[in-house]
């Protein structure tokens, strides 16, 4: 584990040292190595690192008190501090209905979050409304009606629309006319470097004004999570993030470079294929899990 | 540029870093740089495009090492199993190959044998449409053993050269779903001799490590044989496949470059090379 790793960095270090530049070296590459592993970004693991040998120089090595442990505690902390910070509630501000979009590349997990969300609303009796405006993939329409049955929860019928946008102006009609509170809108995966895809997304988000916009992304992620959060985040000022398939054993390196990169906060995990599989993001769990 | 740079430590710690950001994994990185590093004090690279393709040529012996039987067709029929965890594009794979294997005069037959997923026989049986081949479902089971009976009884009764089968996806750390695709296994290698011929695993680009343990779990319980790398055409260069390659020996067979029928290609070692070094 990394805190016996960091122990026998730090085994020459005893009593009344300090914590310097030269005792800190190969600890410091643990730490980056351990990061590395888990999937965090290397761009995000050498700010990281930087901060926490910052934070850890000239600290006193008390009697008793074993500089490994102490390192670990600097980097657990600020692992939590990082992670959590922002507020996880959804915004529900204002008067309704409330619009929540779910974005991100192609099956993260986002027609399935649809589901889990719904659900979750709906439980806390809100009204929710699932609308699907994924026309690109095979049955993608069904897959959400058939999620929809799933949960109890009714789903806008997009069938022979063929446009998002027309999907999204009918659909808002028929939520007020049935009195549903939020709407949950499934968009199709797609690649940030798509222009014309994500051009699509920035107008469907200026006629909806959606109070969230969630990034629903796959917790196996490797380096490449910084680079999509980031382009979906400047192309659609993400409000938060859902990290899905934590049920996995993925490290989940992948949480800490999304929430450096957008500085949004992680709002919730998917933790099954189940509708039941959706939980609150905890920074401390994750935390503990990214060290390993 | 690289041409004009000087071979120095920040050089070769930038490369390791690109090789990292590329998911390769901290290790192989290190191991690579490090067997540059010799080359470089043997005096044998003189600037940082020298390193650059010394680099290449390593990641390029890394791929060419592995066995590659190719990918026979011609087992008369070539029963093959599909298995990936959640959404990597196992379902959109099989009908670009399906599609594929059309374009090389072979009849195939599609398994529907994902009896789980919300709509997941309806995905199938519209590529299925679009590739124009036969397929095998059942209404309303559950059982993924059942379809694939029916779909080996059918692939004897047509003669289809090709028979694909559709899984549901699972994580690998799931025992029961993985006793469930070891179990889905088994019933392949009832009818015809030596099958399944390929289990092909599909792996997203995007994966990091984790792609790793995905790859060996799948392997001991159901035999890997063949690498599909998908989703090649995003920014994500899917190194983890080489650390695969490497550790389980396992030849990639076609990259997935989009969600067209047409978008997928036989796997190409020079090209992934480039790529991963865009
Ligand atoms: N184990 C597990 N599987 C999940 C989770 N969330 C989603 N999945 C599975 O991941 C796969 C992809 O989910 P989808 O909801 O279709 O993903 P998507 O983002 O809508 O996909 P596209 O619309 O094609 O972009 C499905 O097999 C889901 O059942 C999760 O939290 N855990
Ligand atoms: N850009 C891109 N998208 C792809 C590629 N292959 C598959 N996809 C997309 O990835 C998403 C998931 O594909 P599926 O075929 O449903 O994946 P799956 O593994 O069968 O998913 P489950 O059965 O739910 O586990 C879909 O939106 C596909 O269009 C590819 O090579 N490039
Ligand atoms: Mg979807
Ligand atoms: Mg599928």
């Amino acid at each position: 584990s990394l805190s016996e790793k960091l122990q026998k960095s730090f085994r020459n270090l005893t009593g009344k040292g300090k914590i310097s530049e030269e005792n800190v070296q190969s600890a410091l590459k643990e730490i980056r190595l351990a990061l590395l592993e888990a999937d965090v970004n290397f761009k995000v693991v050498k700010k990281f690192v930087n901060e926490v040998k910052e934070e850890a120089l000239g600290q006193e090595v008390t009697r008793g008190l074993d500089p490994g442990q102490m390192l670990i505690k600097i980097v657990n902390e600020k692992l939590i501090e990082i992670l959590g910070g922002s507020s996880p509630e959804l915004n529900f501000k204002g008067s309704g209905p409330h619009i929540i979009m779910m974005v991100g590349l192609q099956g993260s997990g986002k027609t399935t979050s649809c589901g889990k969300l719904a659900k979750r609303l709906a439980a806390e009796g809100r009204h929710p409304f699932l609308v699907p405006c994924d026309v690109a993939r095979p049955a993608a329409i069904l897959q959400l009606q058939t999620v929809g049955k799933q949960v109890d929860i009714p789903v806008f019928d997009s069938h022979g629309i063929g446009k998002p946008l027309d999907i999204v102006k009918k659909a808002t009609v028929e939520a007020r006319n049935t009195g549903r509170d939020v709407l949950i809108i499934d968009t199709a995966g797609r690649l940030h470097i798509d222009e014309a895809l994500m051009g699509e997304l920035k107008s469907l988000r200026a006629f909806l004004e959606p109070s969230e916009i969630l990034f629903v992304a796959d917790a196996m992620t490797g380096q490449d999570a910084v680079t999509s959060a980031r382009s979906f985040h400047e192309a659609m000022d993400i409000t938060g993030v859902v990290l899905s398939k934590m049920d996995g054993d993925a490290r989940g390196g992948a949480a800490l470079s999304i929430k450096s990169v957008t500085e949004r906060p992680i709002k919730f995990i998917g933790t099954g294929e189940g509708m039941e599989g959706f939980e609150r993001f905890h920074p401390d769990r994750v935390a503990s899990r990214i060290l390993g | 540029f690289l041409a004009t740079r000087p071979i120095d430590e920040d050089l070769l710690e930038e490369l390791e870093e690109m090789l990292i950001g590329a998911d390769i994994g901290v290790q192989t990185s290190m191991e690579i740089i490090e067997r540059v590093r010799r080359e470089v004090d043997r005096k044998a690279l003189k600037n940082g495009e020298e390193l650059k393709e010394h680099i290449k040529k390593e990641l390029l012996r890394i791929l060419a090492e592995i066995p590659n039987k190719g990918f026979n067709l011609d087992h008369n029929p070539t029963i093959i199993l599909v298995v990936g965890v959640n959404g990597v594009g196992k379902t959109t794979t099989i009908g670009k190959l399906a599609n594929y294997m059309r374009g090389q005069d072979k009849t195939v037959c599609v398994c529907a044998a994902d009896t789980f997923r919300a709509a997941a026989v309806e995905q199938l049986q519209i590529w299925a449409e679009r590739a124009g081949v036969d397929i095998v479902l059942k209404e309303g089971s559950k059982d993924p053993a059942a379809v694939v009976y029916d779909a080996l009884e059918r692939v004897n009764e047509t003669n289809a050269d090709v028979l694909l089968v559709d899984t549901a996806g699972r994580l690998h750390n799931n025992p029961n779903l993985m006793n469930e695709l070891a179990k889905i296994r088994r019933i392949t290698t009832r009818d015809f001799e030596n099958a399944p011929h390929h289990v092909l695993l599909i792996l997203d680009a995007v994966t990091g490590q984790n792609g790793l343990q995905q790859a060996k779990k799948f392997v001991d319980k159901v035999g890997v044989t063949d690498l599909i790398i998908t989703k090649l055409d995003g920014t994500a260069k899917g190194g983890i496949a080489v650390a695969i390659a490497n550790e389980l020996n396992m030849p990639i067979q076609f990259i997935g470059v989009g969600e067209q029928m047409n978008d997928l290609l036989p796997f190409n070692h020079q090209d992934f090379v480039n790529l991963l070094f865009k």
